[in-house]
């Protein structure tokens, strides 16, 4: 059955998206069959993947109401073994609509165990990309996983933001899925140039210690050219680095499952 | 009475906080009294102007519950003639507390609206730093404030999310708070020597004319870094770039000001 990894981190523009759909990328490169579930209004994730919003019909929120299963609103990407379940406009409403609906931390994981019963997700690997908050969007994704996988930016204020996540990630444990635990940090868009890049990482080295992946994300444009082309960054280029930190950490990755 | 504006955009990490912070600091610096209310449960606004977790007894939360007036909660910082009233944790539970409440969306307009009857609230601008998301919080910043001032990052994602932030800034005008009007746009963290960037912002200017500000950030790590010595940009480094930026944007958002 399906490993299934939480992207997820309440502080803003860390990279969630973009790790969400290349490390999906890259873990198809390896031969995994992986989806992407989208679960954030914003919806970035489709769009990385060239899926434009006229195109979304049904999503994950659908799936959330109970209005469909999850292979009906399954989509093929560009990247052979690589699925996604887009997220539409009205994902937006949802935190609201969700709060007086019955097993509200439940829909994703419920969705996803009667889709395991139709045989439906069969992936090795399933990723959900989360908004920047800790609502019952995000709620729904940590009930359903079995890992926790945080991007993080190496900036100052990202640093802050960790130990709640953190604190966040043991109470869904406790409460509502203990299954559930932070597996992994992976630093993005680094440049060891800047004094205060290199602070943050050590930092966070020192406090998380083996969780943080050794692979780091350089900060490179082409991986925030690829968005706007519609496709992963090992699709757009796969020689610039960020193509290559992103297959260094699915190796990583891979490595660490045949460990767990 | 203060004009309130609402730093918005579910955009993560587009520099809301830093915009917040360094705008209240550029215009205290030109004489105007402002307060920044920091509603956001990250409580980055509360750390970069040097006020530490443990030293936030009440917040905005306790005001948007009803348990404490405005004057009660708000705490001066460095900066003369710039006040704030923190974020504290109790806020990242208050999104799914307000469902249920009476006037959910109009908490803090009515909170301010008590302020200023008890000629509390005298300040020239108060300024909501706002989460990245269009849930409850926002809602009750975008319900209470006479016009909102959008950060956007010089990048293709986040040009993806502007259409939408402004569609719900419409139906807010519509249906909650008629004098809303999204009324700038300032691009943040450009490296103009990127081609992405260049052609974003020439996208935006070319799409919302007059609205976005001649005044544009550049990325500065002194701006980055200001936050981990709990000060605004101008108290840590005057003649950085960053710092020069912040002074420009205030100087022109007092000149529209004048004309308003
Ligand atoms: N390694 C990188 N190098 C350069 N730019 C990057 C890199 N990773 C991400 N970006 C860019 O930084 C911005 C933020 O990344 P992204 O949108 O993936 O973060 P996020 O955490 O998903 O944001 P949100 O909190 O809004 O969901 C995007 O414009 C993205 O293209
Ligand atoms: N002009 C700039 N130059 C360099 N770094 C910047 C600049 N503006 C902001 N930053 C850094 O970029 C990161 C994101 O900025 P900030 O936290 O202000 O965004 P935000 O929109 O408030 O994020 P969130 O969506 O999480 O609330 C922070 O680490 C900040 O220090
Ligand atoms: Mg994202
Ligand atoms: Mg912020």
């Amino acid at each position: 059955a399906a490993r299934v990894i939480a992207i997820v981190n309440q502080k803003g523009g860390v990279g969630k998206t973009t790790t969400a759909v290349n490390l999906a990328a890259a873990l198809a490169a390896c031969g995994q069959r992986t989806l992407v579930i989208d679960l954030d209004p914003q919806g970035n994730a489709s769009t990385g993947v060239g899926i434009p919003a006229r195109a979304r019909t049904l999503g994950i929120y659908d799936i959330l109401i109970g209005e469909c299963a999850f292979a009906e609103a399954t989509m093929r990407t560009d990247t052979p073994l690589f699925d996604i379940v887009p997220s539409t406009m009205d994902l937006s409403g949802a935190e609201i609509e969700l709060v007086g609906m019955p097993r509200r931390e439940w829909r994703l994981a419920d969705a996803l165990a009667a889709a395991r019963a139709a045989d439906e997700a069969c992936y090795d690997y399933i990723l959900i990309d989360c908004p920047p908050s800790l609502g019952l969007l995000t709620l729904n994704a940590l009930t359903a996983a079995d890992g926790a996988l945080a991007p993080l930016q190496a900036e100052f204020l990202a640093l802050e933001g960790l130990s709640h996540l953190k604190r966040t990630i043991d109470m869904v444990a406790e409460r509502l899925n203990p299954r559930l635990k932070l597996e992994g940090i992976v630093i993005t868009m680094i440049d060891r140039r800047v004094r205060l890049a290199e602070a943050v990482a050590d930092d966070v080295r020192a406090h998380f210690g083996a969780i943080v992946y050794r692979a780091e994300i350089p900060r490179n444009v082409r991986v925030s050219e690829a968005p706007s082309h519609g496709k992963p960054v090992l699709l757009y280029d796969l020689n610039c680095s960020g193509s290559r930190a992103y297959l260094r950490l699915a190796r990583e990755f891979l490595q660490r499952e045949n460990l767990l």
